[in-house]
């Protein structure tokens, strides 16, 4: 048996929100460890790797570990008829093919129950090996958005340029180019509008925006964001879920051309 | 501009 109350349930709307445009279906792993999801698009481009520990719910119980085959257009639509201070619940049975759905009103004065045909999915699942990056650089999360869409605008490529002078984004296109540079700032109003870079070393790397943009769509869960970077390999980007989670995306850099 | 490249190419299956 496998049941799951999250107290918030908006963070579980959002979360599907922000992946579901880039992985259809997936397998959520569930465990001691909690309620995890591993998956790629279909390009084999980009990876999304989320967690919600044991602690994001009250209570949280999986008797055995459970592998829950979902698809995220699905559960999307399911979790539109939840509002966004409900309470939600997610019950499977050891062997079930179908996952329950309870949405709980604060006042528990609504009570609204749905079930999720699940399917069975062949997914790969990657080793993803630990990596000290050249650059890391955390930052907040609606800036981020905004340089992804500013710089879509020009080109569907992104290049990330971490040097002394600081961190620079380059598009270059039919129509011209744009940069956005940044330099670390800790001087804000807003803490979350800080921009800490650590470098290790320079590093350049290109990458679709059309992606970039994507994972941008996590904004609304979290305001800042980390971009760890390192020379040929794939980019981290890690939003934080509170202290109860997290959605990690990686994407693989584009060859120089 | 460049050559997308596959994640199946960094991380093991």
């Amino acid at each position: 048996m496998f049941e799951a109350r999250l107290n918030q349930g908006a963070v579980l709307k959002k979360l599907v929100d922000a992946v579901r445009d880039i992985v259809s279906e997936g397998n959520f792993d569930c465990n001691e460890n909690g309620l995890a999801l591993q998956a790629m698009d279909s390009a084999h481009v980009a990876l999304v790797a989320m967690l919600l520990r044991p602690d994001a719910f009250e209570p949280y119980r999986c008797d055995r570990n459970m592998s829950l085959g979902i698809s995220l257009k699905s559960l999307g639509t399911i979790l539109r008829c939840a509002s966004n201070d409900d309470i939600i619940t997610l019950r499977a049975e050891d062997t079930a093919d179908q996952l329950a759905l309870t949405f709980e009103s604060p006042q528990s004065d609504k009570v609204s129950e749905y079930v999720l045909n699940l399917m069975d999915i062949d997914s790969e699942h990657l080793g993803i090996p630990d990596t000290s990056y050249d650059t890391v650089i955390h930052m907040s999360s609606a800036e981020f958005q905004r340089i992804c869409r500013d710089l879509q605008q020009l080109s569907d490529s992104v290049t990330i340029d971490a040097s002394k002078e600081g961190i620079k984004f380059t598009a270059t296109g039919q129509l011209g180019s744009g940069q956005v540079m940044l330099r670390q700032n800790m001087n804000v109003d807003r803490e979350e509008d800080a921009t800490v870079i650590e470098m290790q070393q320079p590093v350049q790397l290109t990458f679709a925006v059309k992606y970039l943009s994507m994972f941008a769509k996590t904004t609304p869960l979290c305001n800042r964001v980390t971009l760890c970077l390192s020379k040929d390999v794939p980019l981290l980007l890690e939003y934080k879920i509170d202290e109860i989670g997290y959605i990690r995306y990686y994407l693989a850099p584009k060859v120089d051309s | 501009s460049g050559q997308q490249r596959s994640l199946l190419s960094f991380f093991k299956k």
